[in-house]
C-alpha cells in the first residue's frame, strides 16, 4: 500500500 | 579529549538530531544567514498567477514532494528510528512528513517582507493564487511568521521535528512502548537543551499539535476539492510520493 514509503526506508543511499 | 556537555547522552542525541537536520535541510543552514534571495518581481508573480490551476498544484505538489523526501532521510538518520518496525516508521512518517514540511518552511521565512523561498526567490502568498485555496496559503503563511518570530535556533527545529516524527500518540502504531521510549529520549533532550540556553519560554510559545494537525487536515481536504475539479490529474501527474501519503 504505501510501496514509495518502502521503497524509500529500505534504500540504503542518502 | 571529549568536552563535558558532550558526555551527556542528551547532549549527545541533541548533536546527533542536529546533524541529521543540517544534512537533510534545504535550504542549508549557512545559506540562511545574510542570504542573498531576490524576491519575485511583479512579471513574475504575474505569471505564477497566470498558470492554470492543475499546472500550479502539480508545481507544488512537486515541491512539496522534495520536501518530504528530506524529512523521509531526516527520520532514517534518528538514532532509533531505522529500528522501529517498518510498519511502525509508516504510520509515523504518514501522520508526521507534512508536519516537519510546514515547521521547516520558518527556516526561509522572511519576516520583513512576509515571504517564503520558493523555487529560488522569496514569494508573498498572492504568488499562489492560482490554486484556489487562499485560506490553506494564508494558515501556511501565518504558521511560518509565527515561528519565524520565536527565532529558534537548529538545534531547536531539529528536536522539534523529530518530537513532530516520533510522536507516540499516532493512531495505528503497533509498538507504540518502543516509540514512546524514543520519544521520550528526545523530550528530554530538548528539555535540557531549553534550560541549558534559557529557552524555557518557548515551549508555551509553539504552535500547539491541534494547530498542526488542522493545518494539515486543511490540506488534505483541499487536495480532494482539487481533484473533484480536476478530476484524473492527480494520478496522471502528480508524484508518486504526494499521492501516496495525500490521495
Amino acid at each position: 500500500k504505501h510501496r514509495i514509503l518502502h521503497k524509500l526506508l529500505q534504500n540504503g543511499n542518502s | 579529549a571529549c568536552p563535558q556537555a558532550l558526555r551527556v547522552p542528551s547532549e549527545l542525541l541533541t548533536q546527533s538530531v542536529l546533524l541529521s537536520h543540517r544534512a537533510t535541510c534545504h535550504p542549508r543552514a549557512e545559506d540562511l544567514q545574510g542570504h542573498r534571495w531576490a524576491t519575485f518581481s511583479r512579471e513574475e508573480i504575474c505569471a505564477y498567477q497566470s498558470q492554470p490551476t492543475a499546472e500550479m498544484w502539480q508545481r507544488c505538489a512537486r515541491r512539496v514532494t522534495e520536501a518530504i523526501e528530506r524529512v523521509v532521510e531526516f527520520a532514517k538518520r534518528l538514532r532509533g528510528f531505522l529500528e522501529l518496525s517498518q510498519h511502525d516508521q509508516i504510520v509515523l512518517l504518514k501522520a508526521g512528513a507534512m508536519e516537519v514540511v510546514l515547521v521547516r518552511m520558518c527556516r526561509a521565512f522572511d519576516a520583513a517582507t512576509r515571504t517564503v523561498l520558493f523555487e529560488g526567490k522569496l514569494a508573498g502568498p498572492e504568488l499562489f493564487r492560482s490554486l484556489g485555496c487562499p485560506e490553506l496559503v494564508a494558515s501556511i503563511f501565518d504558521l511560518a511568521q509565527g515561528l519565524s518570530a520565536l527565532r529558534c535556533s537548529e538545534s531547536e527545529l531539529g528536536l522539534l521535528s523529530a518530537l513532530l516524527l516520533v510522536n507516540a500518540g499516532r493512531p495505528w502504531l503497533q509498538d507504540r512502548p518502543r516509540v514512546a521510549r524514543l520519544q521520550g529520549h528526545l523530550d528530554v533532550a530538548f528539555r535540557v537543551l531549553l534550560r541549558r540556553t534559557r529557552r524555557e519560554g518557548l515551549l508555551a510559545r509553539l504552535p500547539s499539535p491541534g494547530r498542526l494537525r488542522a493545518l494539515c487536515s486543511q490540506h488534505l481536504e483541499q487536495v480532494q476539492a482539487f481533484r473533484r475539479l480536476h478530476p484524473g490529474v492527480v494520478s496522471a501527474a502528480f508524484p508518486p510520493l504526494y499521492r501516496e501519503l495525500f490521495a
